[in-house]
């Protein structure tokens, strides 16, 4: 079965800007 | 580019897409604060809660140009126009209500394409200060990005003195934005 991750907007720019330094480190 | 489906698909699948939208927009716009001069000299952290805090409100300055006020439409990168009404179906009624609105007013101002990115330079280093450990050096940093905002549209516009107060204006309507939107809630399908 299908499942699905709900985050808010905020969570979902807040996850891209945490991955985005972590990998940049 | 957003590649909101034809009607065939079901809200769900529309909604999956258009959240994933915003990963690239997300990422260009991390690529876009380390371009401003002076933001890298900020400390990691700093750099990260302004971004955590301003990337909402500097996408929604960067969406401006896709929505039309006079027709209700949206064009997405891909060149497919949405009349308001049919984005209603995902669920983001009040936040297109309100994006409609802000790009009008922004829209008015008629800004250049170097000072709507200075705009969003300045919008980004405006954005709430809580995370913020050194606040003494984005305060410093905000400063000279508004001075160079005030002079490069004075210099252009030396007899109008109303605009630069308004776009100034702008910063509070986009942090309301911020604060009534950016808790909306995007899904991710996870087969």
């Amino acid at each position: 079965p299908k499942t699905h991750r709900v985050m808010t907007l905020a969570d979902h720019i807040s996850h891209i800007i945490t991955q985005d330094f972590a990998r940049n480190q | 580019p957003c590649p909101v489906a034809p009607s065939s698909r079901s809200s769900q699948e529309v909604w999956e897409s258009f959240s994933q939208c915003f990963t690239p927009a997300v990422k260009e716009v991390v690529e876009f604060a380390k371009s401003i001069p002076g933001f890298q000299t900020l400390s990691q952290h700093d750099q990260v809660m302004l971004l955590k805090s301003g990337t909402f409100q500097v996408l929604m300055v960067r969406f401006c140009s896709l929505f039309d006020p006079k027709e209700r439409t949206v064009t997405f990168l891909n060149g497919q126009t949405y009349s308001l009404a049919s984005l209603r179906a995902l669920g983001m009624g009040s936040l297109l209500d309100a994006m409609f609105d802000f790009s009008e007013k922004l829209a008015s101002l008629g800004l250049e394409q170097d000072e709507m990115a200075l705009f969003m330079a300045v919008v980004l280093v405006s954005a709430d200060r809580s995370g913020i450990v050194e606040v003494g050096a984005v305060e410093q940093l905000q400063e000279n990005l508004i001075k160079a905002l005030r002079s490069l549209i004075t210099s252009r516009r030396p007899d109008d003195s109303t605009l630069f107060p308004k776009l100034l204006l702008r910063l509070p309507d986009l942090r309301t934005l911020n604060n009534q939107h950016s808790e909306k809630l995007l899904a991710f399908r996870i087969d």
